[in-house]
């Protein structure tokens, strides 16, 4: 029951939006953070035939079912996490990036993520001043069951807090900056352990930067669980 | 024989040369003058990788994570950006069929470069975390072997770091959209090149008429997790002139423990 074929006519040379009628699933096994249950993944595989030449393009992703809140505590001020319904005490670590040089490989991904997990660590928060981290850092993640709080590239040193103060308006060039955020979001947005996008480090980003984020962050009312949207769907 | 479809990483075979030892063109580098091999200034590349990390596999540089070695590497504030602006050459096999047709991938490259294949030229805007998608169907060699010269350039504001260090330099970096932490912190030295490189992976990606692009899964929960739906958006994009006729299939399995597919 978990396969399923559409027919979709796309005219020469254009892009087209495609979404699947909602598969549906009784009681899968869920994906948990690490100390709280299994990371189960389930593989997702989306080909595309063309009439006349055959399998055009396939795409396959490792993908878990869970479902991530968080809100601020009015009474503390903290950040209440919850998976799958249950409210989880975060135990994390910060994250700069793998090497100064930039020399990734996922043997060090590996290795430096189940460290955390060893280390009963449920959480890596990844500092704006360093990367958005990469498919294979986020991939051990899913595996290990380590949530991601990723932050994007704004510092208080940086952008308006530091000293002397420079850049309170964030980079010279906002665009830029959406884009990059929006297809960093795309590159990273089907992984299980991505648990947070953070505007920046110890600072707000500028108001237009930060506005456009809330609002391209948000999830579609469509796939909000609530009883109006059980009737809808 | 069609090419493969699917991605192939262009990981090795990397050289690279500072552009101020350069006296050609990209055009030049792909078509009558590529580098005879690893011959002054052209030396091997490690790509995925940065400036840096190619003049210290090479030798070329102190370790600058070792005591205060990071002292003996020039900074691009005292050097100027063209020491640090550098070509990277390799060469790759693609001979496409009847109806498929190839990418040259970018996931991520800092700060912006120009791309000459076959002589060529194409430019990836600035930005260090976008990933760049060159269709290079019509520029492909007719004999399947093509010659790629990237030429790369840093950060437009590298900064100067002030003789009191401090987290984030002069802050100039801030002015880009790119990692902060290269003009230093209180835990980190200053990174020389700022970075500046292919810094993530290089392919190849070969498809037929229809390409699927960056596909979106959302699940929706219900009934206490019981009822669970999975919602699929997939981008698609025909690439020839007629109207494709497709099937999209969407496939969800589970490895069971000893490696029994539940479909």
């Amino acid at each position: 029951e978990h396969l399923q074929s559409q027919h979709v006519s796309v005219p020469p040379n254009t892009h087209v939006q495609y979404t699947f009628p909602q598969l549906f699933f009784y009681k899968p096994n869920l994906w948990w953070p690490n100390g709280m249950g299994e990371q189960y993944l389930y593989d997702v595989g989306i080909t595309v035939d063309v009439k006349g030449y055959g399998e055009s393009d396939s795409w396959k992703h490792r993908f878990g079912f869970r479902k991530i809140e968080s809100t601020i505590d009015h009474a503390t001020g903290g950040r209440l996490f919850k998976v799958n319904g249950q409210p989880v005490f975060i135990r994390g670590g910060n994250w700069i990036l793998s090497d100064g040089l930039l020399r990734l490989s996922k043997k060090r991904y590996q290795t430096d993520i189940k460290f955390h997990t060893d280390m009963n660590f449920n959480m890596i928060r990844c500092w704006g001043g360093g990367l958005a981290e990469r498919p294979e850092f986020y991939h051990y993640c899913d595996i290990y069951g380590l949530l991601v709080w990723q932050e994007f590239w704004i510092t208080g040193d940086c952008d308006g807090r530091g000293v002397p103060v420079s850049n309170p308006n964030g980079p010279l060039d906002h665009d830029l900056f959406l884009l990059c955020a929006r297809d960093t979001i795309k590159l990273l947005r089907n992984h299980p352990s991505l648990a947070l996008w953070v505007g920046g480090n110890e600072q707000t980003p500028p108001e237009d930067i930060n506005t456009a984020l809330q609002n391209d962050l948000q999830l579609h009312p469509y796939f909000q669980s609530s009883n109006e949207t059980d009737s809808l769907l | 024989m069609p090419q493969q479809q699917g991605k192939t990483k262009l990981d090795s075979g990397w050289l690279a040369a500072r552009s101020t030892q350069v006296q050609l063109t990209g055009i030049q580098l792909t078509t009558t003058h590529p580098p005879p091999g690893i011959s002054s200034p052209w030396i091997p590349a490690v790509v995925p990788g940065t400036v840096l990390g190619t003049l210290l596999k090479n030798k070329l540089i102190p370790d600058p994570f070792y005591g205060l070695e990071n002292e003996a590497i020039i900074d691009i504030a005292d050097s100027g950006r063209d020491y640090y602006t550098f070509w990277f050459f390799t060469t790759f096999d693609c001979a496409l069929s009847g109806n498929q047709h190839v990418d040259l991938k970018f996931r991520a490259i800092n700060y912006s470069a120009q791309v000459y294949l076959n002589g060529h030229k194409m430019t990836l805007p600035k930005g260090m975390f976008r990933r760049h998608s060159l269709d290079i169907t019509d520029i492909l060699h007719p004999d399947g072997k093509n010659l790629l010269a990237v030429i790369v350039y840093p950060p437009d504001h590298p900064g100067k770091i002030p003789p009191e260090g401090g987290q984030g330099g002069d802050h100039e970096i801030g002015k880009d959209v790119a990692a902060q932490y290269v003009e230093g912190w209180d835990w980190m030295t200053p990174i020389r090149d700022r970075n500046t490189g292919i810094w993530d992976e290089v392919s190849i990606y070969v498809t037929g008429p229809v390409k699927i692009g960056d596909p979106h899964l959302v699940s929706s929960f219900f009934d206490n997790y019981k009822r669970v739906y999975l919602h699929a958006t997939v981008d698609l994009e025909n690439k020839s002139a007629w109207v494709a006729e497709c099937t999209l299939n969407i496939q969800v399995t589970t490895e069971l423990d000893g490696n029994i597919f539940l479909v």
